[in-house]
């Protein structure tokens, strides 16, 4: 099944969050 | 090499490869790591969260991969 639109969303500011907590970890090491 | 131990690399290869817009379900990755204790997969899973390798989507059991576009 396609994804709504808030689905979408919610992935996209999931993946956000992921690539800012990765930089953060990276940044640490 | 990339400072990730070998159920750790697994995990995210698994999920790295699913092609589905909400990615990969954390029952199809147990199934496909039977030989693997239910323990280990979450462990791998909630170190490469935290790590931000990987991300939830649609609800808390959908991963996918930050290196994914």
């Amino acid at each position: 099944l396609p994804l709504t639109e808030e689905q979408r969303k919610k992935i996209e500011e999931n993946r956000q969050k992921a690539l800012a907590r990765r930089a953060e970890k990276s940044a640490e090491q | 090499a990339n400072g990730l131990t070998v159920v750790q690399n697994q995990v995210l290869n698994l999920i790295k490869a699913c092609p589905r817009p909400e990615g990969l379900n954390f029952q199809d990755l147990r199934s496909q790591l039977q030989h693997m204790p239910i323990a280990s997969v979450k462990q791998a899973v909630d170190f490469l969260c935290n790590e931000g390798h990987i991300y939830s989507t649609v609800d808390d059991d959908h991963f996918k991969s930050t290196d994914a576009e």
